[in-house]
């Protein structure tokens, strides 16, 4: 007969049904042997108060074993109608309950591929969030060097600026009209140096 | 009854246990295997009888009161009763441990794994459109530093051009 | 087999828990 370890009442009670049976059944066996030895010892010591009867201490015991025998046979067919009935009714826990701490299962049944798959899905969100941590860092990197740049361009343009600046301070609106007039200022010198030259050779002569 | 609570059952169950048990040892039986003591001594006989009922009867009861103390049997019945009022509508069997427990951990772990994976997905929402900002804006500081180098580039084109004619002019001048 | 029977029903009362603790500390710190 396979024995039901009844696990799961074990779960519940912290300890087995057939250990709690036992118990009682142990406990229930040593009081009625416990007890029938009183009777015998109040039976002897009141043969001993007539010393002439002729009922002998062996006598007593035969008869307390007698008795024990008989009702030790009657204590256990009635203890394993008791047992099965306690296991059956009292100690067992109904297939249809469910322990509190064991709801869990009840609410979220997962198979392996299940579990798995929701594991799998958990790890890519864990690096995409990492790349897009990665990726972060890297925009905020390039932030920081485009700050450098543009102030490296910023500083070559005020400089180009500054150049501009210096052509309109003296009232040239822009540094190519100005030098479109100095080209015109230097051609008009070279015709008026062409004109002297010309006139001096004509002196000479 | 399925009504009575478990307490009152085992108390019940064991009250007929042990009448069924001093039944079984009754007076008659007790006077049968103590014949002797029995015709020397028949009020005595009754008096240990008695008591001896009376002591065993105390004995177990007793003992099964500690049983009970021990094994906090009252609470759990009680809590146990509970659970069975509570599963009145489910019919069929409730779930049992596989036996496997890396099966039966998956249903413990999954509730925990589902927040992990909702968290994930907001994170790396809210992940996603903060750099898609952020690129947004290195995008644009990109353009800027284009545009800056574009008008640096046309700027000193503009110088080299014009110091270009300098040098021819500068040329035309001294060597006419 | 008793003790065998109380021991197993003890492990499955408490590792669970025990384990979903290191499971939620491993999530706490992937979060961090």
């Amino acid at each position: 007969m396979s024995v039901d370890p009844m696990m799961y009442e074990a779960q519940f009670f912290g300890f087995t049904p057939q250990t709690c049976i036992l118990r009682i059944y142990l406990a229930c066996q040593d009081y009625l042997c416990e007890v029938m030895l009183v009777v015998e010892k109040v039976m002897m010591k009141k043969l001993e108060s007539f010393p002439n009867c002729d009922i002998s201490p062996f006598q007593i015991r035969e008869s307390t074993e007698k008795c024990l025998l008989f009702l030790k046979e009657r204590f256990n067919v009635l203890f394993c109608k008791m047992e099965q009935m306690l296991l059956k009714l009292v100690l067992s826990v109904p297939q249809n309950v469910l322990l509190p701490k064991d709801k869990v299962h009840e609410q979220y049944p997962c198979t392996k591929e299940e579990f798995e798959f929701l594991q799998k899905e958990t790890e890519q969100l864990q690096q995409r969030c990492k790349a897009e941590a990665y990726a972060r860092e890297a925009l905020l990197a390039e932030l920081e060097e485009q700050k450098q740049v543009q102030a490296e361009l910023e500083k070559i343009l005020q400089w180009f600026d500054g150049l501009d600046n210096v052509f309109r301070e003296h009232g040239n609106s822009s540094l190519k009209e100005s030098f479109a007039f100095m080209v015109q200022n230097a051609r008009k010198l070279q015709d008026v140096k062409n004109e002297i030259e010309l006139k001096s050779k004509k002196l000479k002569l | 009854s399925s009504s009575s609570s478990r307490l009152l059952l085992f108390d019940s169950i064991v009250q007929r246990f042990l009448s069924a048990l001093l039944e079984a040892g009754s007076y008659q039986r007790f006077v049968q295997c103590y014949q002797r003591f029995y015709k020397f001594q028949p009020e005595m006989t009754q008096n240990i009888y008695d008591q001896f009922v009376t002591h065993l009867q105390t004995s177990i009861k007793d003992e099964i009161e500690d049983i009970k103390q021990e094994g906090n049997l009252e609470k759990l019945f009680d809590s146990l009763d509970k659970l069975e009022e509570e599963a009145r509508e489910r019919t069929g069997p409730a779930w049992r441990p596989s036996g496997v427990p890396e099966e039966d951990l998956r249903s413990t772990l999954l509730p925990y794994y589902l927040q992990q994976k909702e968290f994930l997905q907001k994170r790396l929402q809210e992940r996603e459109t903060k750099n898609a900002r952020l690129a947004q804006v290195v995008l644009t500081g990109r353009e800027k530093i284009a545009a800056m180098q574009q008008e640096i580039k046309e700027r000193r084109e503009a110088w080299q051009a014009l110091s270009k004619a300098q040098m021819e002019l500068v040329r035309s001048v001294v060597e006419p | 087999l008793d003790e065998v029977i109380v021991d197993t029903a003890t492990k499955r009362e408490h590792f669970p828990r025990k384990i979903l603790g290191e499971v939620v500390k491993a999530m706490k710190i992937e979060r961090e």
